[in-house]
């Protein structure tokens, strides 16, 4: 029954699960953390090394020698411009301020997306499972379509970009400096068993934007009763601090942390409980109510807190979810740190309702249609336009200036070895 | 727990089932030839599918047959299970009659008739 246990697969098997344990790549010969296979917390997940052989070469480190004779930063900028001699990384990136973009996020921010189609009997063909083992070597998340790190286009056609993508314009110096750290069932309190997967070396590296996106499980648990174990605000706020600590000895001097509030899930019963789910479509069935009863009586729902018809809970849970991202604002107000500035976002799922609805669309398109719970990937990019616009009203400097040379990088370097 | 999210798991794949079959307006068994035959080769998926089908696709064909719902299919083959002092877990509205004896009814129907072989599985 475990496959593992095959002598011939007993190597594998314990590189993969070290790889997932540890949210490492599990294909990095030069064990730089960033890899040229895109699953298996690959590419997909953090910016594409251009020299596997080379642990002095991945994306997000201040160029070797202006890059003049290799991409040590695997931005696609390299080598010297034949009319003065000049290295392009120094011409076109110096006094640019390039920085990275980095998410410690759970599964909404690595984006946990079950595809409808491989449920649905009325459209299922031959194309419906084409991307199950890419999804299933990737947890079942869809990190390079995520709103904070998405470097292929959107599926949903909807015109906003991911956070990185933005980044990438404003800068192209920027290109592959992305690192989606997060993990299903991530929480305040379980974030120390993954953080040290992060890759910033603060001297040798730019400076990142580092958003802290634990936004449910500390609120969502799976018991009958959740609330007990609810992350409590003074445990919170340690573990925080914790986090905080490793980012002040771990990032480059002018870098940025941004902590991003909780949402008041209450919306998810309101807009779903009584559509029908993908199972129950074909003989209307089955509706979310019904699904979301199932997934809490073998108390394997992803957050019994909000999954639930008790008004009560629901409202429990958002007042918990509430305390805690006060706990964010007092410490983004409170404290400093050497090489960060610290800011505070709220998570207002409310404000992207309302856009969605001024397209004429409707509130429960905004969710994971297998799972009733998740943001789906429209929610995800129209959270990262809000939460880009917010950033660029309050605090401008953290999102950098537009690069001059953009046009002549992309003249002189195409798409830069693309993603 | 692993064994309910097993539980979840299998309660999605009768039911897919149920409704290819229904969709299709096939037997059970081409309607899990059919979703095996959707699968990609990688990662062992397609082969996993026959497998497993070649080991309960049998008891599943009978009791769909008997319009027994994914619940019951489910408990009957055991990745379902209500421990005892707590609720029973089902995702379609219960049978009318008591649970035990629809489980008990799902065991004779079982025990009948002989094993199908499936002609392009060989």
């Amino acid at each position: 029954s475990d496959i593992c246990s095959l002598p011939f697969l007993a190597k594998i098997c314990q590189e993969i699960k070290s790889a997932i344990e540890h949210s490492v790549p599990f294909k990095d010969v030069d064990s730089d953390k960033h890899s040229v296979f895109p699953t298996l917390r690959g590419y997909h997940w953090r910016g594409r090394d251009c020299n596997d052989s080379d642990d002095m070469v991945y994306p997000g480190r201040r160029p070797d020698n202006w890059d003049a004779h290799q991409d040590s930063n695997c931005n696609g900028i390299w080598g010297v411009d034949p009319k003065d001699g000049i290295p392009y990384e120094k011409k076109f990136c110096e006094g640019s301020q390039p920085r990275g973009i980095i998410l410690l996020g759970d599964s909404a921010g690595a984006h946990f997306h079950f595809p409808p189609e491989w449920i649905t009997a009325s459209q299922m063909s031959l194309k419906s499972f084409f991307n199950l083992p890419t999804a299933l070597t990737n947890e079942l998340n869809w990190p390079q379509l995520s709103g904070a790190t998405g470097f292929l286009n959107s599926t949903s056609g909807i015109k906003e970009k991911s956070i990185y993508l933005r980044l990438r314009k404003r800068n192209l110096c920027n290109h592959r400096d992305y690192q989606n750290i997060s993990k299903n069932g991530a929480s305040s309190q379980n974030l120390e068993r993954f953080i040290e997967s992060l890759s910033r070396n603060a001297l040798l590296d730019q400076p990142a934007i580092v958003i802290y996106a634990m936004i449910g499980n500390d609120v969502c648990g799976r018991k009958t009763d959740p609330v007990p174990e609810m992350t409590t605000p003074e445990k919170f706020y340690s573990k925080v601090m914790e986090t905080l600590e490793f980012l002040n000895s771990h990032l480059p001097d002018g870098s940025h942390v941004i902590l991003y509030g909780l949402p008041n899930g209450t919306f998810l019963w309101d807009y779903l409980h009584d559509k029908y789910h993908p199972l129950g479509q074909l003989n209307k069935d089955v509706t979310y109510d019904q699904f979301y009863s199932f997934l809490s009586c073998l108390q394997v729902t992803p957050c019994h807190g909000w999954m639930s018809s008790n008004q009560t809970l629901r409202a429990l849970t958002s007042e918990r979810a509430k305390q805690l991202s006060d706990t964010l604002k007092k410490i983004a107000t409170s404290k400093k740190f050497k090489n960060f500035n610290l800011f505070y976002v709220d998570f207002d799922f409310q404000e992207i309702v309302k856009e969605w609805q001024k397209r004429g669309r409707q509130p429960w398109e905004l969710f994971e249609p297998v799972d009733g719970f998740h943001p789906n990937e429209v929610a995800l990019l129209l959270l990262a336009d809000v939460f880009w616009n917010k950033v660029q009203r309050q605090w401008p400097d953290v999102l950098g200036k537009e690069n001059p040379f953009n046009p002549q990088i992309e003249q002189v370097f195409g798409d830069q070895g693309g993603h | 727990n692993s064994n309910d999210h097993i539980c979840v798991g299998c309660v999605v794949v009768v039911s897919v089932i149920e409704q290819l079959a229904q969709v299709h307006n096939s037997t059970t068994q081409a309607a899990m030839e059919t979703l095996c035959s959707y699968l990609p080769e990688k990662l062992f998926l397609k082969s996993a599918c026959h497998l497993v089908v070649r080991i309960v696709g049998p008891d599943i064909i009978k009791l769909l047959s008997a319009d027994m719902t994914a619940d019951v299919v489910c408990h009957h083959l055991k990745f379902c299970e209500q421990v005892p002092g707590q609720p029973l877990c089902h995702l379609y509205p219960l049978p009318k009659e008591a649970w035990k004896l629809t489980l008990e009814n799902a065991r004779q129907i079982v025990k009948g008739s002989p094993t199908l072989k499936y002609s392009r599985m060989s």
